[in-house]
């Protein structure tokens, strides 16, 4: 463990609580994409496999048990919570992301450390993750000004990522064979894809005016 | 040899 990557778990963790506020504390999940968020259960599913035949500490293990319950609270909640469903921007959450769990399959099927079932589901969580977000962008451009909430538990999702890719760096450096690169390349592209948002984000900060995404 | 292929990250 080293201080980019548990700066990167805090930070995915930060992202968690702050959704679970807004939906806790405003009982809405307005300007929230459902897809992007059965995206991220589907990710932590496939990739936490191993939840119960490998121990690697108790800090891994609880943080695999609380991204997994989380993200899988926060889809329930927003099918079927009476008050937060209501809020839920169904006409404008409408990317078809079933193509992004489809094209992410195939590509593990492809490209993966070993041909094995629990490589494949590592690598389809990777690849997975990368574009999970997308539906949520979408909806952040459709969906106007977006609400500080929103935009804050954006920012986290996407920033955590990046101190991985600084963890990724500094393990390539002090590790001897360490290569993960479809981790590597994968957080790459998906912080990549955050980079309009954190332009917008900067912009409102630097002028405190709401968050709007150009649609 | 090759590494151990396991996921210590989350």
């Amino acid at each position: 463990m080293n201080i980019f990557r548990l700066a990167g778990d805090m930070t995915h963790l930060m992202s968690i609580l702050v959704l679970l506020l807004k939906i806790y504390a405003t009982k809405s999940c307005s300007g929230i994409s459902l897809k992007t968020q059965e995206l991220y259960a589907v990710v932590f599913l496939a990739r936490y496999l191993d939840l119960l035949t490998d121990f690697f500490s108790l800090y891994n293990t609880v943080m695999k048990v609380v991204f997994i319950v989380s993200s899988l609270a926060i889809v329930w909640c927003m099918r079927y919570h009476r008050a937060v469903r209501r809020t839920y921007d169904r006409e404008l959450d409408t990317f078809r992301h079933y193509f992004l769990i489809l094209g992410s399959f195939v590509l593990a099927l492809i490209f993966h450390e070993k041909f094995t079932v629990r490589e494949i589901f590592w690598a389809f969580s990777i690849y997975l993750e990368a574009v999970a977000i997308l539906p949520q962008l979408v909806l952040l451009q459709r969906s106007g000004n977006v609400d500080n909430l929103t935009g804050q538990y954006v920012f986290f999702l996407g920033a955590y990522r990046g101190f991985y890719i600084l963890n990724w760096i500094y393990r390539y450096f002090t590790e001897a064979h360490f290569g993960r690169w479809i981790a590597s390349i994968s957080g790459l592209v998906q912080t990549a894809l955050y980079a309009d948002f954190f332009y917008y984000y900067f912009l409102s900060w630097k002028n405190n005016a709401k968050l709007k995404l150009p649609a | 040899g090759t590494t151990l292929l396991y996921h210590d990250e989350l």
